[in-house]
């Protein structure tokens, strides 16, 4: 599989449709700070299926939903999608039959997150494995936060090698 | 399970000493499994030796130096399982110029190895120059976040202090 | 010691309260003895809001944002009792352009009003060129540091490509 | 008081003898990774009493004695000297005779820190002293080593209290 694109409505700052292609080679992502850079790091994460609040800077799931501003209401919805290349069909079985993946989680308000892949609504267990097959996922080696490298130099050794374990 | 985080170790080990001399352009480093007989309850330690420098483990390093030597067991256990997509936010803070420019050479042979796209959100002059396009993130409306393309040429230097 | 400890806390936080606006150029903050009702074991908690935005606790806020906070409160609890010196290693790494510019505005300031002599150790250019003088640390014997007095003007920005 | 200078021989990568000039205003020090700036914070931090070797990312105190390189041997003893002008009379009683102050820890290896003031043997509690009557010394705020900052972010709430706890 390969990253094409990254859209998301409502989730956190993005409250606007916002659409980010994944090119070849090196993206870089810059701007100020306080600006929504990390934001989008995120949005990566949570859409993979990131099921810790704390992992993502929040109390409750919720919060990930854009909270309002002086001049903007909150919204009660909040979603992400990623859209893959499968052209070398490299997906798990199930959905292994397009070139075409797009893979979207969508949170209400005091309801909770759905998941659907191509239109279809799937669990979150079937999008996280996705994701694993491809070694990427909330927890993988390819996805580090801010502030990821600064742990990781503090870590006990201990706590380092449980995260060796888990990339293994 | 214990095979497997030794199997595990070896190949993050091997991957982890060639980046580090590839990152510090020279010196050597290694990992230990350490405080256990049983792997499984071991701490992993990293040894590190910059240039011209004494071995030492990792906490007695200077800051970027700590910085770098991270970097390379990032990686080290990335190409164990190399993705298609890699993430990396303000990883090169703490790093030098020359520092900077090694980071990005081992960015562009991974990502031409592997096929991996990266998404690098940096503060750092030396990395924009480095990516082969740019985005923006500005918040012109407070609160709100909005996505830019960034010319390379002369705009990427500019965002920052005119999104400021 | 219990009458103590809340005696500093409200100087502290009043200093705090208004070193954040400063730097934000906004905004709010303000510090809160948290989590039990005998002050001696209290937490303390920290709530910001950079303009424009939701006060929240320190840890929801950005990464540059915590960390302008965060210089807030050090100077708050410097102000309290204000030393002859003050030394400051990288602790500018994760700002943006216009953050640093009024980080070194206040480093300016209190140097000004406390007759405090600073020691800003920085990677960041636009820092180098607020110093009132520049010293280059290099290595160019390995493993060996020697200290060199650098001319602002040019020298500035290109020691650290040369020295490394 | 007020800090002028700052002297240190064989303290870690600093073997040879080094003068750093304590102007007014700010003093900007820079350099590439590696090549000694922190180790100059800690310079500072030790003649001013810094007991814990974890604080000064050693083991052992020993290990602020240069320990050699390729190229040259280790050394046997460390020496920084902070050089104070008390013009202002603002010292402590009984050192609080002179418009100089010449503050200085040596340390033999094995032996231990011998600490002076003007030429005088001083007990370490005397330095400690002295520096934490001008609001200043190896943990005051304001000595703000690298991570630092990170640290304080990530701190729980009842660290941060012991911390403005011990700046009062
Ligand atoms: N649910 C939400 N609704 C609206 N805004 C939110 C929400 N959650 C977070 N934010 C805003 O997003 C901002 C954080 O953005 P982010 O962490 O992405 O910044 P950044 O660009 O990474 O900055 P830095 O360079 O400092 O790391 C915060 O200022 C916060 O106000
Ligand atoms: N006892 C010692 N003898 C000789 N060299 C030492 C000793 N202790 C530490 N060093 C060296 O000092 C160097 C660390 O320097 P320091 O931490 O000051 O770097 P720095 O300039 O702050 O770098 P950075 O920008 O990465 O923070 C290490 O490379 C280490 O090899
Ligand atoms: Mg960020
Ligand atoms: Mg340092």
């Amino acid at each position: 599989v390969q990253f094409n694109r990254l859209r998301l409505t409502g989730f956190k700052s993005f409250v606007e449709h916002t659409e980010l292609e994944i090119g070849k080679g090196l993206t870089g992502i810059i701007g100020p700070n306080g600006c929504g850079k990390s934001n989008i790091v995120e949005a990566i994460r949570w859409a993979m299926g990131e099921n810790s609040p704390k992992r993502m800077r929040s109390s409750d799931m919720d919060d990930v939903i854009f909270a309002g501003t002086e001049r903007r209401p909150a919204r009660n919805t909040a979603e992400v999608t990623l859209l893959l290349d499968n052209s070398d069909r490299t997906a798990p079985a199930e959905l292994n039959d397009s070139d075409e993946l797009e893979i979207s989680r969508k949170i209400e308000r005091d309801v909770g997150s759905t998941y659907k892949v191509n239109g279809k609504n799937v669990r979150m267990r079937d999008v996280q494995l996705l994701f694993a097959d491809s070694s990427v996922g909330a927890h993988s080696p390819a996805l580090v936060s801010q502030g990821r490298v600064s742990d990781m130099i503090n870590a006990k050794p201990t706590q380092r090698r449980m995260v060796l374990e888990e990339a293994a | 399970a214990r095979d497997r985080l030794l199997s595990a170790f070896d190949t993050v080990n091997a991957h982890f000493q060639s980046l580090f001399t590839r990152l510090f352009n020279g010196g050597a480093a290694y990992l230990k499994l350490i405080e256990a007989d049983d792997p499984l309850q071991s701490g992993l330690e990293i040894y590190a030796q910059p240039p011209g420098k004494k071995t030492s483990v990792l906490s007695l390093l200077s800051g970027g130096e700590q910085t770098l030597t991270s970097i390379a067991l990032i990686f080290a256990m990335f190409l164990t399982n190399p993705a298609p997509i890699c993430v990396l936010d303000e990883v090169d803070a703490p790093l030098d110029e020359s520092n900077v420019d090694r980071y990005c050479m081992l960015l562009e042979k991974i990502s031409e190895e592997c096929d991996t796209r990266f998404l690098v959100i940096t503060h750092h002059r030396m990395t924009m120059a480095r990516m082969d396009r740019l985005y923006g993130v500005t918040m012109s409306e407070k609160g709100v976040s909005q996505l830019v393309s960034v010319d390379l040429k002369q705009h990427a230097l500019d965002l920052e202090d005119q999104a400021a």
